[in-house]
């Protein structure tokens, strides 16, 4: 489950 | 949000704070590596691009700003401003070999193969080693100022505490990010040096 798009941190 | 990444976001924001403050109450940078607010200018930059494409939170955004505000004002305020002061004679480390390492990996190890994304991986791998100039410059001059320790530790811990974030969120939302953990660890072990010092010093004495 890795999201390539979504940096959601810092 | 969970309580190990706000307190990470706030040793980070600290560490920022403490730094201008340093700069502007001394009215010197001294013992500041330039080199090293160079390459943290150039991760956030690299990193934040996506506050043009991707929208998560105002907090998210806003600290965006706040970082990049800050690290531009940082390197305006050594470069410019109170350039007399900055010691560049003990900032010697070359950051080509840090750079040129980072932008070959990014290019190699990513989640994709997009321009964005290939930025955000650089800025990842930057940021766990743009502290080198700085600490290279500490040792070489022998000891740091009571100020600048104080930031190191701040901004040391930011990642530390952003490592028990990944391990939470693994956990509790089966989320990982390996390119951001792997680099993280690393930042952090880079510290562990100055940590024991920061520590032992602290606790038992000047």
């Amino acid at each position: 489950d890795e999201n390539a798009e979504d940096h959601d941190e810092l | 949000m969970n309580v190990f990444r706000l307190l990470g976001d706030i040793s980070h924001l600290l560490a920022i704070i403490i730094l201008l403050l340093k700069i502007w109450k001394t009215r010197s940078c001294a013992g500041i590596s330039g080199r090293s607010q160079v390459l943290f200018a150039v991760v956030y930059t690299a990193r934040y691009l996506d506050l043009f494409t991707s929208y998560i939170s105002a907090y998210n955004s806003i600290m965006k700003l706040v970082f990049l505000a800050a690290s531009y004002g940082t390197i305006y305020l050594m470069f410019i401003k109170f350039k007399a002061s900055y010691d560049h004679n003990h900032d010697t480390f070359r950051i080509e070999f840090l750079i040129l390492p980072c932008v070959l990996l990014s290019l190699l190890i990513n989640h994709e193969f997009s321009p964005l994304e290939i930025l955000w991986t650089f800025s990842i791998y930057l940021e766990s080693v743009a502290i080198l100039p700085q600490l290279f410059m500490v040792s070489k001059t022998g000891e740091a100022e009571s100020i600048t320790s104080h930031y190191l530790f701040a901004l040391g811990s930011y990642r530390a505490l952003y490592i028990l974030n990944w391990i939470y969120r693994y956990y509790a939302e089966s989320h990982y990010d390996v390119i951001a953990i792997v680099a993280g660890i690393v930042q952090t072990v880079l510290y562990c040096d100055f940590f024991y010092l920061y520590i032992t010093k602290g606790i038992y004495g000047q």
